[in-house]
């Protein structure tokens, strides 16, 4: 009933900007939690309106954490929560993940009715506790943020092969634009290419610097902007979205040629 | 005597075109190694002239791989090496370059007189394989590659703490720019800031992308250019550095501070 949406794509690509928008967005008409999984924990901030405690941290200095502890009510009721990470160099950077998950099943978060979380999670690599809300299930669905640059498609055809080999479901593409030329068709081309589709356009937008800054999502600060509208049409169309593939990811020679073609 | 350099950075960032076109700087005087620790197991192809097999790749077949099966003589002699990565999904993307160390041990090859030892060492997480290039020392000092964008600084400063944490020592940040709006002063200030500092500029340009067409460097194709310069030049910084340190990276109120001001 409750539905898991996963969030993947290169850091840096767009993916806290686009699942925070998105949970603004269906928070008018849904119950939503948003759970960052990537070690920067700053998917909740244009949501709670400031950097909210780690799981990871919270769980340093307290073993009993509670619900309080770790779930922070945000724009509109988004409940939000942050996994976190270890410091870099001391073991597995996607350890906060599997903390995070544990201490939810443990607090009995799951069983609640919590309409739709969404997880934003790294996708630099896809290994240890970055693999985990494909692999035990948590997400149901995975949508890869992209743009038309060749690292952001390579990282997203890597993160194909490990949803292909996690036996998850990839529901499509979200194209955030960063204003190349033909970035849509090669996103659109991509997708096909792997046995998706596009789902979503976000185009490249100063509103985003202007409410990222004072740290509001754009559908809050500016809900009567198209950027808005961008995110509200994405949040429909992920919602009515019935086609799920196992993706069919490029190898490494076909991926260079898809792109220098 | 052999002297180990590890360059890391945030994926995408040029760390394997510096890497390349810095070995083939070093080659008309030094002996030079180039050992590639991304699972993109992309840096050695313009030494080469093609994507050479993988250790990782190779050991699948052939458990006891010989020199010759993972060595290959790149541009001027350059001894270029891949470590590869598992398949996404499965296992700890670093394993390729836990499985490469092992077998280069193995070999002996660490024994030789190898003159200088060039790690492309990803750098979006500092964890498991990754870490091995600085946890085990087998590079002395590191160099960080950066632009003047904010998720480059920013995993710039993650990787500080990875090298504080494991007790390396940064030798220097190389600015690889990106062409934004005061991007040598931003990677200077982010370089004193972290007790560093720039040992090196690599303008943009187009001669990147024409020699890497070729899989060839530019230090190859284009020997007069400015950009050739710009590597030779690197390379004779990196070379007299004397200048190391145990960074003091920032907390990420300091970074954001830092950034935005
Ligand atoms: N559509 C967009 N238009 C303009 N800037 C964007 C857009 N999407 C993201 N950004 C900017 O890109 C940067 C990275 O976005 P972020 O959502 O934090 O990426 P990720 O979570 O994938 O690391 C942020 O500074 C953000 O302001
Ligand atoms: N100085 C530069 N000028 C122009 N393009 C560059 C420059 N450095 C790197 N690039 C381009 O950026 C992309 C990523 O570079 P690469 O060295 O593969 O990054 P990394 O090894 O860090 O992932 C490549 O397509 C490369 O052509
Ligand atoms: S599994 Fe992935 S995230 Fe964990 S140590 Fe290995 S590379 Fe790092
Ligand atoms: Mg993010
Ligand atoms: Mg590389």
């Amino acid at each position: 009933k409750t539905r898991g949406i996963a969030i993947y794509g290169k850091g840096g690509i767009g993916k806290s900007t686009v699942v925070s928008n998105l949970a603004a967005a269906y928070s008018q008409d849904e119950k939503v939690m948003v759970i960052g999984c990537d070690p920067k924990a700053d998917t909740t901030r244009t949501l709670v309106g400031r950097r909210i405690p780690t799981i990871l941290d919270t769980m340093r200095t307290n073993k009993n954490a509670a619900r309080g502890d770790v779930l922070f009510t945000g724009f509109s009721n988004v409940i939000c929560v942050e996994s976190g990470g270890p410091e870099p160099g001391v073991g597995c950077a996607g350890r906060g993940v599997i903390v995070a998950m544990s201490l939810l099943e443990k607090l009995g978060i799951f069983e609640e009715d919590l309409g739709i979380i969404i997880y934003d999670v790294l996708g630099d690599v896809v290994c240890g506790g970055f693999a985990v809300p494909l692999r035990e299930k948590y997400a149901d669905e995975v949508y890869i943020v992209t743009s038309g640059e060749y690292m952001a498609l390579y990282a997203a055809n890597n993160i194909s092969k490990g949803i292909k080999k996690l036996k998850g479901q990839l529901g499509g593409i979200i194209c955030n634009c960063r204003g190349i030329e033909h970035e849509e068709d090669m996103v659109k081309e991509f997708a096909e290419r792997i046995g998706s589709h596009v789902v979503g356009v976000i185009p490249r937008s100063e509103l985003v610097q202007k409410s990222e800054i004072n740290a509001q999502t754009v559908v809050e600060k500016f809900p009567e902007s198209e950027q808005s509208q961008a995110y509200r049409q994405l949040a429909v169309s992920i919602l009515r979205n019935r086609k799920f593939v196992v993706p069919e990811p490029m190898d490494v020679e076909e991926f260079e040629e898809f792109f220098h073609q």
